[in-house]
């Protein structure tokens, strides 16, 4: 994979983050969490992410791990109510 | 599988469904059929009947919406969330919602609106999503023939987990009319393999055995031979090297030595070196003229060194860029006298990997003697 620009890093951020808000239940209320929570709230909501699907489960935005969030899929929740 | 914490599914097994809106990308006989088969996937392994309503609100009500549409899930556009549905329950429980931005098709030019209604009314019947990536809950879409649809194990244990299975009528057993070998009508094979000098013919539960070129083919239950395989396998090679033939269903694979499967199968075939975003091999074969392994997955072919036991880097590859004059698809391969064979719908290509063309075209069943 090319070096990521930066850009590219804010813009694959602000995807994985709509991603787990949508199957994996991120919870971001609006309310501006501190940076590191929510940096650490994230990270554990890829690592479930990574398991159910089978990848190597790092925590971090991997090649794999936006391929497989950019895959279509269905609307309904992967984990949680 | 699994399902929703709490809810058992519906309480009643006669359940209604109503169409209540259409997608222009289909003829709405089009999309009558699609549901209609989407719901028989369910109803096929289950006491489960679905009767479609027309002017009333029904169990299951299926609609095309784009963006916003009146439940707290919004629509995406184009890809990404091709849809959703609600666990088993009054009201909103039971729908479907397709979305509208997405291309709805009954082929595979766009997203095929039985394979995602087989998905979704998994979740309208009480399914979760699957983690196996063989099966129909699984979350992601991806492209089966829908004529080689089959409700994966997975899916089948879940839903039954939840409604018990479907008794079936005792039928008595009419003896069977001798007929011409079915082997000679046009016949697609779901896989095709060498074995210790023997050609083996997958298609559905059986499989066509070529002993030699002067014998009449036998024909087998799959399971006769190897109880431990499952059936409407997917593709297969042998590799003589380990003197094993590997057999492949979904993202799981088998290794037969002769008539014994291995103790540690199934494996798993990301452990061959596949992405995740892979879920089925279509067809394999192994070449023994370079020692590499060409598997087949949709319009692309990944190439597997044997020696290294890895995937080639300059892998995947287009199909028609790999083996001109073999057309886009491969559904069975495999090789006998230096020659490759490679099978799509009824037809069979003969492929001359050193000059890097096709031979001659055949019938897909030219070698069982019709």
């Amino acid at each position: 994979f090319p070096a990521e620009t930066p850009q590219d890093s804010e813009e694959n951020a602000k995807f994985a983050e709509e991603y787990l808000k949508n199957y994996y239940n991120l919870k971001t209320d609006g309310v501006r969490q501190g940076r590191k929570k929510s940096g650490s709230q994230i990270s554990e909501k890829i690592r479930q992410m990574q398991d159910f699907f089978g990848l190597e489960v790092t925590g971090r935005l991997d090649s794999d791990t936006m391929e497989m969030m950019h895959q279509p899929r269905c609307g309904f929740v992967d984990v949680g109510e | 599988y699994s399902i929703f914490p709490g809810n058992s599914g519906w309480r009643k097994s006669e359940l209604t469904y109503r169409i209540v809106n259409y997608t222009p990308d289909m003829a709405a006989a089009e999309v009558d059929a699609a549901i209609q088969r989407a719901f028989q996937v369910w109803s096929d392994v289950t006491p489960l009947t679905f009767t479609r309503i027309y002017n009333s609100v029904a169990d299951i009500e299926i609609s095309f919406a784009a963006q916003v549409h009146n439940d707290f899930y919004p629509f995406d556009g184009p890809h990404g969330t091709l849809a959703h549905a609600f666990a088993p329950n009054n009201g909103i429980g039971g729908d479907a919602h397709f979305d509208e931005d997405e291309t709805w098709t009954s082929g595979s030019r766009g997203y095929n609106l039985f394979l995602v209604a087989a998905h979704e009314f998994g979740h309208s019947l009480g399914l979760f999503h699957s983690s196996d990536p063989s099966a129909l809950m699984y979350p992601t879409y991806h492209f089966i023939e829908p004529s080689e649809f089959h409700l994966p194990d997975d899916d089948v244990r879940g839903i039954q987990s939840l409604y018990g299975a479907r008794e079936v009528p005792e039928v008595p057993m009419v003896p069977e009319q001798p007929s011409t070998p079915s082997s000679c009508q046009p016949i697609t094979f779901d896989a095709v393999t060498t074995l210790r000098g023997e050609i083996l013919f997958f298609t559905n539960k059986t499989f066509w055995r070529q002993i030699s070129q002067e014998s009449q083919a036998e024909h087998h239950l799959i399971k006769t031979f190897w109880d431990a395989l499952p059936n409407h396998i997917q593709a297969a090679y042998e590799y003589q090297d380990k003197d094993q033939v590997l057999v492949f269903k979904g993202a799981k694979y088998w290794v037969i030595n002769g008539y014994e499967v291995t103790k540690d199968s199934p494996k798993s075939i990301y452990d061959l070196g596949f992405p995740r975003t892979v879920r089925r091999v279509d067809a394999a074969v192994h070449d023994e003229n370079t020692g590499k392994t060409y598997f087949f997955v949709g319009d692309k072919f990944w190439s597997f060194d044997e020696k290294k036991q890895a995937m080639d880097s300059v892998t995947p590859k287009k199909i028609i860029d790999g083996l001109p004059g073999v057309g886009s698809k491969v559904h069975a391969a495999f090789q006998k006298n230096g020659l490759l064979y490679f099978f799509d719908g009824h037809r069979q290509y003969e492929f001359n990997a050193a000059k890097k063309r096709v031979t001659r075209v055949l019938k897909s069943n030219s070698w069982l003697k019709c």
